[in-house]
């Protein structure tokens, strides 16, 4: 669903700022 | 650095998806990396890092908008314009106009009504007939019986004027269910 895709996008956003 | 590009390329793609491709949320996201494009960084991860932090906020507000039901209520809104405009077009063809295409404008408009209700409601109602979309939200709760039983001669008579059948209806059958359908709009939507 649309609400896993922003959930798994914002995890990885997440993930990857942490990593910057 | 590819992978904060995939990050935002997705979220273009998630705000496609939800508000539509020229809508303002994409705008906003184009403009906020160009302006980070124009500013010059250390680095490259620097960069990606602020273009991250934006992609966070905006995926939190949807996440947000999704979870309180503000989504809907933004297509509902949009949706009830479009119904209006077809109802208000469909009554000056009623009393100065053509009877066919005032009576084409509101079977249209109940049954695309119909269809955005079953839509939003998680039905799928592709290929249904004007019957079974009321049959599925009757059966689902989503309009009352009584509204349903309403519904079932409107079916009769969109029938009748998709199929061009000019002489088996007359002009207070559309009255009727001009006003019906205005009544309908303003309760679903």
């Amino acid at each position: 669903s649309i609400k896993k895709r922003v959930v798994h996008l914002q995890e990885n956003a997440k993930a990857q700022f942490e990593k910057l | 650095h590819d992978e904060s590009m995939e990050i935002y390329y997705g979220t273009i793609s998630v705000l496609e998806n939800i508000y539509g491709k020229n809508s303002s949320h994409i705008k906003e996201l184009l403009l906020i990396n160009n302006k980070i494009l124009s500013i010059k960084y250390k680095s490259i991860e620097a960069r990606d890092a602020q273009l991250l932090t934006s992609i966070i906020g905006i995926l939190s507000n949807l996440k947000y908008e999704i979870e309180n039901d503000l989504l809907v209520s933004i297509e509902k809104s949009i949706s009830k314009e479009i119904f209006t405009d077809f109802i208000s077009f469909s009554k000056e063809q009623y009393s100065s106009g053509d009877l066919k295409i005032c009576s084409v404008l509101i079977c249209a408009a109940l049954e695309d009504s119909l269809k955005k209700i079953a839509d939003i409601n998680g039905l799928n109602v592709t290929k249904k007939s004007m019957a079974e979309i009321i049959n599925a939200l009757k059966s689902k709760g989503i309009i009352q019986k009584n509204i349903a039983s309403l519904l079932e001669p409107y079916t009769r008579l969109r029938n009748k004027v998709f199929h061009a059948d000019w002489e088996s209806f007359d002009k207070s059958e559309i009255g009727s269910l001009i006003a019906f359908t205005e009544e309908f709009v303003k309760d679903h939507f």
